[in-house]
């Protein structure tokens, strides 16, 4: 009969849609897990703007449940998402980071993302002023206190482990070095609900299309 | 022992923690 089922989701991609199979191929997910990605992707992006794309605001909203200010640690991993530097989120972008993410994701590669999101300034290497500054921005986003002198003690004796060479800033090779030495530094890397997001969010495959 | 500052950002929720995402459902 020729008879064609159409999908109601293929008309309503939102702008960045990239083809799952590609996606899947290129990432630690499988096609359904891209595509439940994709539901996920469609709440978010449509939270506030309504354009199929993910802005700052909904990323943080989507983070805290609140529209809080501004985050110093949003702000930074909404950057470091935004692979295209266009202010938004693609969809293409969003699983490639969050591929980053999963609980099989490579160890360097978590490494080298999570180094990316301590290096402010992008000069290639953490110093010891950025890394003071997002001490006093986690005290400052959890309402917790410490003295001065007590966040200079924990950023001196964090170089003391990790900055072999002692030149007041970390490289990438001893950054690699300190994080074998410290795994529990990349816990915040690792993200369990991505191991089986089907699972854990059946309403999700509702609308999958492909069997793995 | 004073703990080291990346294991701090990395266990607090307030630091770097993308469950947020996930846990809107």
């Amino acid at each position: 009969m020729g008879c064609v089922s159409s999908s109601p989701g293929r008309s309503r991609r939102a702008p960045g849609y990239e083809d799952p199979a590609v996606l899947a191929s290129q990432t630690s997910f499988t096609v359904n897990e891209v595509e439940a990605l994709y539901e996920l992707y469609k709440k978010l992006s449509y939270s506030i703007f309504k354009d199929g794309l993910i802005h700052k605001e909904e990323f943080q909203l989507a983070l805290f449940r609140t529209s809080k200010g501004p985050s110093l640690f949003a702000d930074r991993v909404f950057d470091l998402f935004d692979l295209k530097r266009n202010g938004v989120i693609e969809f293409g972008e969003f699983v490639r980071s969050l591929s980053i993410f999963h609980p099989k994701a490579p160890e360097s590669d978590k490494a080298a993302f999570a180094f990316k999101l301590y290096d402010l300034r992008g000069t290639g290497y953490i110093e010891k002023e950025e890394l003071r500054e997002l001490v006093v921005a986690l005290l400052d986003e959890s309402d917790l206190c410490l003295s001065d002198s007590a966040v200079e003690e924990i950023v001196d004796n964090t170089f003391s482990q990790a900055d072999s060479n002692g030149d007041d800033r970390i490289d990438p090779k001893e950054w690699e070095e300190f994080v074998k030495k410290n795994p529990a530094s990349l816990r915040n890397m690792s993200l369990p609900y991505l191991q089986d997001i089907t699972t854990a969010f059946p309403s999700f495959v509702m609308h999958s299309e492909v069997d793995d | 022992r004073t703990c080291n500052a990346f294991q701090l950002i990395s266990s607090m929720s307030s630091g770097f923690d993308l469950s947020g995402l996930f846990e809107s459902e």
